[in-house]
């Protein structure tokens, strides 16, 4: 464990409280995107499917049983307790297009052909792309709640700062997970448009507003 | 020998 995986971790577990903050403020999920959070509970059933077969430390435990059940409970609160806040039609975004190609490359690149491996390469191609229909509900609609946008930033800023943890861990314990490391880029790639636009604007206090 | 994947990370 170093300082940027801690910070990273500590990014994702705000990320979560903060949406779980505005819709209970709020008394609405507008603006989430549900199917970006349906992914998300996919990809944390999957990787962490190793809670059933492997010990690692407490920290490891905790972490992946909040992140499965606080995404469970988000979902449960979009679906049900706010469902009327919800709007179908702006959250648009074709997931078979995500979820397909992960599975296929999945199955192409991973370490070993083994179901648990499997399931855990997917979860990892999974979760790089898993923000796109925010991000494109977010380009439909031009503007997001401030609130909405801290979280997607404390979310953005989890899977940068494994980077320089993949970085120390090269250095000090000389290993290289090519999947996870690439997956990362591309993840964090994808936050890159809205980082800009959420420092010269959210950061300065103004609205998050697209271009139209 | 183990996939070269770091098995403590989330």
């Amino acid at each position: 464990m170093n300082i940027f995986r801690l910070l990273g971790d500590l990014a994702h577990l705000a990320s979560i409280f903060i949406l779980v903050h505005k819709m209970h403020t709020t008394r609405s999920c507008r603006g989430i995107s549900f199917k970006t959070q349906a992914l998300y509970v996919l990809v944390f059933l999957t990787r962490y499917i190793d809670l059933l077969y492997t010990w690692i430390s407490l920290y490891n435990f905790v972490m992946k049983v909040f992140f499965i059940s606080s995404s469970g409970y988000i979902l449960y609160l979009m679906k049900y307790r706010f469902r009327p806040t919800h709007d179908p039609s702006l959250d648009t975004f074709k997931v078979e297009y995500l979820v397909g190609p992960c599975f296929v490359l999945a199955l192409i690149f991973n370490y070993r052909f083994e179901v648990t491996e499997i399931l855990w390469t997917f979860s990892i191609y999974l979760e790089a792309v898993a923000i796109f229909p925010q991000l494109f509900m977010m380009q439909r609609t031009g503007e997001a709640e401030t609130i909405t946008t801290h979280y997607l930033a404390a979310l953005g800023a989890y899977r940068a700062l494994y980077i320089p943890n993949w970085i120390y861990r090269y250095f000090t314990e000389g290993t290289v997970d090519p999947i996870a490391v690439v997956a990362g880029i591309v993840q964090t790639g994808l936050y890159l448009d809205f980082f800009y636009v959420y420092v010269t604007k959210v950061l300065q206090g103004q609205k998050f507003e697209l271009p139209a | 020998a183990g996939p070269p994947r770091a098995h403590d990370e989330l």
